[in-house]
């Protein structure tokens, strides 16, 4: 409001140096003009966006499942410096608010995204920057754990997308309707998953043990690069009893990732890809998003076999932090222009035990930018 | 963000009588510490 006052001060100034001539009238109303027709054409797009959200929600309502669109504006989004621009939101966001400014921040922020205010640990003014109040915790008490033994909880709190159980070759896991993607190009080719050779779908022997032991051994870039027709996780079926569970976290939601049950983290796993939007219409319309963004990949063993968790980054939350491991950084800058670059692993000790979190303790956290 | 669990739980077979079975809908909202499914001897 400032500006746009001195601005007409300085114009009305000038209009009456140059005597009030109908080209610098003209100039007066430049700025005010074209600041409400931005405003207005934004105005616009979010109430076409929010229309046709809810076209998709009634149609989900009455069990008619979204399907895959792609959209020639998901393409263009490659094109887009996403990574620069989760880095400068991130620096954005972990700038500073003035004490007496943040409940009002913070109560906008819960406003717009239904955040809970009541639930949080501290008080609003003690979050120094939208960043810390994004990753903040919960007062004692506020997230029981199922007391059921025979349970497997939710890790995080959010709106659940997809889930059920893992079949068929190449144990493909639902995107949307009419596109799928891998669960091995999500977890990674040496991922442990249970697997079976096609030819053997309903076997129960010792062979998926060999199998996904001998997978293991070879490296991401021999697996799919040098020898791409060596191992092919397409022509394997997951052995019977997989399952999986997709969860969306809004941004609103509290951002910590919990452990689902007593569990052995044995290997980390980072995928540094890029970082699209993860919402409901993204997953509609961008090919493979769930594979192509940066992502943590934790992989052990709980007592009934196989279990793995896979956080993944989006723009606006583009880095993920490990409790169990605080010195990995994701969301880094990167100089390389290759996109396809093998995953960073790493074993955690004891080697073939891993480190042991108990049902509920938390293991991630993701961060803005 | 997103988070995808991939997990291996018991099913009905010669050895056992206990079958997973989710307690969730699609579009449901969940919080952290809930059940997402549970098995039990049948």
């Amino acid at each position: 409001t400032s500006f746009v006052k001195k601005f007409r001060r300085a114009t009305q100034s000038r209009a009456s140096s140059n005597g009030g001539s109908g080209s610098s009238q003209g100039h007066y109303f430049l700025v005010p003009g074209a600041t409400v027709a931005t405003l207005l054409m934004l105005g616009v797009l979010h109430a076409r966006r929010m229309y046709d959200d809810k076209k998709v929600e009634e149609a989900r309502e009455k069990g008619i499942e979204s399907e895959f669109q792609p959209d020639i504006k998901a393409t263009y989004l490659q094109l887009l410096p996403l990574r620069s621009i989760s880095r400068c939101w991130g620096y954005l966001t972990s700038m500073e608010i003035p004490v007496w400014l943040r409940p009002h921040v913070y109560r906008a922020w819960a406003r717009a995204f239904h955040t809970n205010l009541e639930e949080v640990a501290l008080p609003l003014d003690g979050y120094a920057t939208l960043q810390e109040f994004f990753v903040r915790t919960l007062k004692e008490g506020c997230r029981p754990l199922d007391p059921d033994p025979q349970c497997l909880v939710s890790p995080v709190d959010g709106t659940i997308l997809r889930f059920g159980e893992i079949k068929g070759a190449g144990a493909m896991i639902e995107q949307v309707k009419g596109f799928s993607y891998s669960v091995s190009s999500l977890l990674g080719a040496s991922s442990y998953l249970p697997m079976v050779a096609a030819v053997d779908t309903d076997g129960e022997t010792g062979e998926p043990e060999n199998s996904s032991r001998e997978n293991s051994k070879r490296s991401w870039w021999r697996v799919s690069l040098a020898s791409p027709k060596f191992w092919d996780p397409m022509s394997a079926c997951p052995m019977k009893g997989l399952f999986y569970c997709v969860i969306y976290l809004k941004p609103g939601d509290y951002h910590r990732i919990h452990s689902p049950a007593d569990w052995n983290i044995v290997i980390r796993r980072h995928f540094s890809g890029h970082l699209f939007p993860v919402n409901e219409r993204a997953a509609r319309t961008i090919r493979n998003l769930y594979i192509e963004n940066e992502r943590v990949v934790l992989e052990g063993l709980w007592p009934e076999g196989f279990m793995a968790i896979a956080a993944i980054g989006a723009t606006n939350i583009g880095s993920i932090k490990l409790s169990i491991e605080p010195e990995l950084q994701t969301n880094r800058q990167r100089g390389k222009l290759l996109q396809a670059e093998p995953p960073e692993e790493r074993l955690y000790e004891p080697e073939g035990v891993g480190m042991t979190v108990k049902k509920g303790d938390e293991v991630a956290s993701f961060n803005m930018g | 963000s997103t988070v995808v669990l991939i997990f291996q739980a018991p099913v009905k077979n010669k050895d056992s009588s206990s079958e997973f079975k989710f307690c969730i809908q699609r579009g449901d909202k969940i919080r952290v510490g809930e059940a997402l499914g549970r098995w039990q001897d049948s």
